[in-house]
């Protein structure tokens, strides 16, 4: 299992250190604000209150034995950034540093972060498509050559049940979840081979271009 | 194309706003500080300085009239709060809001947000669960508890076939396509049954995060 540093305990880097924690990694929680320590402490393998600038505090912890650090300061740049360029001289193979905006960003990856996160310009963008785009994903590209697709259900494939459509053995399509109105709600499942297709459910489905362009349109 | 307001200029609210643009969506972004309108007016439709927590400004700029309404203010949870009341008295159809912690969460849905975001935890979330397993190659939010990943095929799965691997009976997931290099090119397809996982293949499954937690790590 990884042994995972998390400098800066605000809340992604305690969201971090908890998830991380319950996913079985070795978490190494630091923060100079002592109630933050105290707070998480129960919740991960060490914490311990250190000022993540002073480079012996970081040596005494071993920080430089971890296999990931994750730099998660948020205000304060310069610390970030000074934090970042003392782990990667510790020789941490791997260093993911959170930035405040895409120019923090760049600064980082130039010191040699292995990885940047921005969790509220992700969110954004991952909010707005959905948001755009009312339905689930229109069509998306996955990977080279790999397309999800939201389809609503043609009319030859109602009242059918999934194994009776044999959509791998005929259309080479992998019917992933469907989404079917219930009353105001929506449901999205991932079905069993016995459903059966209602009128109005969306198929989102995954395969090559090819293959969902040969699916039934009506 | 929906119509969304966007209200809170900060990180979030701002890449919210131009990504929503660049989508096609129409975007109302409101906020107080004179600075941020000048800075987004020329990347959405209209910008507004106004103070959320008044409910005349809001309708004078038919903010009753947008499909989704997106509460981005990040530290003032009673405006934040405020804000959302007003806007589900107006009959705004969906209500997003930015909470700062689970509980803030919990007291936005009991007043009737639609949805609710966690930036800082759902990315701290997101990393963690790549980080506590280096073979995930990418993984891509669905929808509510429904998650597509990337998955270096463990060494467990080699040579066996899909039949065989029960992963639906087992682990409760769906593997949709595998990705298998052939020489220089790259092969996607969807696999039969009877198909033998191969070690370097990478093997793209949805299910639940519970469900792909379970999946074998090594
Ligand atoms: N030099 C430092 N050494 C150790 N910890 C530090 C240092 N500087 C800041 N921190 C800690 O980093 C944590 C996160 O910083 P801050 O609260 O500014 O970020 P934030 O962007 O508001 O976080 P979040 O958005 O994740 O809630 C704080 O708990 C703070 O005590
Ligand atoms: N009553 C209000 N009416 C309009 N805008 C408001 C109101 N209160 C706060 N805002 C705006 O909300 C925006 C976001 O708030 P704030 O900067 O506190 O959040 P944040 O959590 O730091 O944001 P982010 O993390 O997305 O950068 C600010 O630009 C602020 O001007």
């Amino acid at each position: 299992m990884p042994k995972v540093a998390v400098i800066g305990l605000g809340r992604f880097g305690t969201a971090l250190s908890r998830r991380l924690s319950a996913a079985g990694a070795e978490v190494l929680a630091i923060d100079r604000d002592g109630r933050l320590i105290d707070e998480i402490k129960d919740d991960v393998d060490v914490a311990v209150r250190l000022d993540a600038t002073d480079r012996q505090a970081l040596l005494s912890q071993e920080v430089d034995k971890v296999d990931v650090a994750v730099v998660a300061i948020g205000e304060n740049f310069e610390a970030s950034l000074l934090t970042a360029v003392v782990l990667k001289q510790f020789g941490v193979p791997h260093v993911v540093c959170r930035a405040q905006t895409a120019i923090h960003a760049e600064i980082f990856r130039q010191i040699g972060a292995d990885e940047v996160v921005q969790p509220e310009q992700e969110t954004g963008a991952h909010l707005a498509r959905r948001l755009a785009n009312p339905r689930l994903v229109d069509a998306f590209r996955l990977a080279d050559g790999l397309t999800l697709i939201e389809f609503s259900a043609p009319a030859e494939f109602h009242e059918k049940s999934i194994r009776h459509l044999e959509l791998r053995a005929k259309y080479d399509v992998n019917l992933v979840v469907i989404r079917r109105r219930q009353g105001e709600a929506q449901r999205v499942f991932s079905p069993s081979p016995e459903e059966v297709i209602q009128p109005d459910d969306v198929l989102v489905m995954i395969g090559s271009d090819e293959a969902l362009a040969r699916l039934p349109k009506e």
